[in-house]
């Protein structure tokens, strides 16, 4: 057989491009055949997934000789935002783990890391600006934290895989781990007339919150360098709220009844003006706009629950309705298991298959694979996830029509015993063995 | 492949490649040269990738050059 010695790449963009964006082109063609081995793409970020896509193609013979098959392949991604969201507070998971995944992300053509660090058990993200609020709310304030420095490596490490972080920072529910860095911030909550010492969602109704939202999230801003930050609004606890004398009257005085959508409303509608202020845009979760929160028209909204209010599917064609883009998470939670092959619904998943114009259809812009943290962490989480995200991936990279489960499951098989020998401890989807197994051992 | 490609043609006439003498090149032209971190990082990254039967996921997030395995010796 012929030799080839060499890959070459052409990239037509001059710009050597600093960060991946929502807009970067990921396309590419790569052609192997006697006369070159070429990679062309429009800009570095396509170049990756080129080079991915080559790294695949090249397999080893019995006797150890490595080939590539005469191939050409024109390739694009069907929907620009491709992500992986990981609860990183309720179990914390050690920077190595996050780096990890960055890789099996690449491997996988994700392009979008969605990093909910914080939440109400945990706050490991250490903010220069509020330094408290890590050492009192994360596990263990020396070793479970995420350091400025382990932040730059993480965005510069997803960067040079072509990978965005989407920072998530949920206000105002989902916040009980901010309370003892940030007093004053929270809600009280009463039993009867007196407080009961418990805290509820951040406080409404305070200047002083918005003062602290504020320079928090000047500094979340200049840390993170995505455009978009997701800024939660989900699971909004009513009941502490409800309690609270305080609040009772701010209700009566801005006439919003006893209807405490509207306050959540008036919140969010502030901090949504303050993050845009600071020159970002950002993605909330589909209850922002259930509770019918003024949204401005850049805003993504993220759908996350399967039936309720309505299936996610009806819920996709209300916000492309109202002309809001979407992301779509709600059937693809991989913390669910089921017995057998799960990866199966997850890969049968069609995100346009809802009633709806194509310029609705147009505004879904992709989606992510989900893992809640209550039950991975870093011992278990790559067999979590691997490859089963792999199947969501395939999803929302590869054409509409590529859905035959047979042929799905012979290229994920192979692409799980790839995945071993790149050394990550992917599961079995089934029954079977890989090369690579024993060639570790 | 996975993900599936949106267009691809392939046959099984095949090439053989040499560790020792493959090399990632920019084409003279390309907008991207050498000095570019990301793909400078890349083909370090993928050079391992390929052709090591255990690769190290080393967590380097700077650019490195990626240096062939040595040739293997003749065997007696």
């Amino acid at each position: 057989a012929m030799e080839k010695n060499s890959l070459t790449l052409f990239v037509v963009s001059r710009s050597c491009e600093r960060l991946p964006t929502l807009k970067s082109l990921e396309n590419y063609t790569l052609t192997i055949n006697d006369e070159q081995s070429f990679l062309l793409a429009d800009t570095v970020w396509g170049a990756l997934r080129g080079l991915e896509t080559f790294s695949q193609l090249v397999w080893r013979g019995s006797e150890g000789t490595y080939f590539i098959n005469k191939t050409e392949i024109e390739d694009y991604p069907r929907f620009p935002h491709r992500g992986l969201l990981l609860d990183t507070s309720r179990h914390y998971l050690p920077l190595p783990t996050i780096l990890d995944t960055l890789d099996v992300m690449a491997f996988n053509k994700l392009n979008v890391f969605h990093w909910h660090l914080v939440d109400d058990p945990s706050f490991p993200y250490e903010s220069f600006t509020f330094p408290e609020l890590t050492r009192k709310g994360s596990f263990n304030p020396v070793t479970h934290v995420y350091t400025a420095q382990d932040i730059k490596e993480v965005i510069e490490y997803a960067r040079l895989r072509g990978i965005r972080v989407l920072a998530e920072f949920d206000t105002p529910g989902h916040t009980l781990s901010w309370g003892p860095g940030a007093p004053g911030l929270l809600t009280p909550c009463y039993s009867g007339s007196h407080p009961s010492g418990n805290y509820g969602p951040v406080n409404p109704i305070l200047n002083s919150t918005y003062e602290f939202m504020n320079t928090f999230f000047l500094e979340i801003s200049s840390v993170f360098p995505d455009f978009y930050i997701h800024l939660g609004g989900d699971e909004v606890d009513f009941t502490c709220w409800k309690s609270n004398p305080s609040i009772q009257a701010f209700m009566k005085k801005k006439g919003f009844g006893s209807d405490f959508k509207q306050l959540e409303s008036f919140y969010i509608q502030i901090l949504l003006d303050i993050v845009a202020a600071y020159g970002k845009g950002y993605v909330v979760w589909q209850e922002v706009f259930d509770n019918k929160v003024k949204i401005r028209p850049n805003t993504i909204v993220q759908v996350w629950r399967e039936e309720s209010p309505v299936p996610y599917l009806k819920e996709l064609k209300l916000i492309t309705k109202a002309g809001f883009r979407a992301l779509l998470s709600a059937p693809w939670y991989l913390n669910r298991i089921t017995y057998g092959p799960d990866w199966q619904d997850a890969y049968l998943v069609e995100p346009l298959e809802f009633e709806g114009t194509q310029e609705q259809k147009s505004l879904v812009i992709g989606g992510e694979a989900c893992m809640w943290g209550e039950y991975v962490d870093s011992t278990n989480l790559e067999p979590r996830l691997w490859p089963r995200a792999g199947a969501i991936a395939e999803r929302l990279w590869s054409s509409q029509t590529v859905t035959d489960l047979d042929f799905a499951f012979s290229r994920l098989s192979d692409f799980r015993c790839e995945l071993l020998r790149r050394g990550v401890q992917a599961q079995p989807l089934g029954v079977g063995y890989c090369e690579q197994e024993f060639e570790q051992s | 492949l996975w993900p599936w490609p949106q267009y691809i043609q392939t046959t099984d006439f095949h090439y053989t490649i040499s560790p020792h003498r493959f090399r990632f090149k920019y084409h003279v032209q390309s907008g991207a040269q050498p000095g570019c971190s990301v793909l400078d990082e890349a083909f370090r990254r993928y050079g391992e990738l390929l052709f090591s039967s255990r690769p190290e996921r080393q967590h380097q997030s700077v650019a490195g050059e990626w240096d062939p395995p040595e040739p293997a010796r003749k065997s007696k």
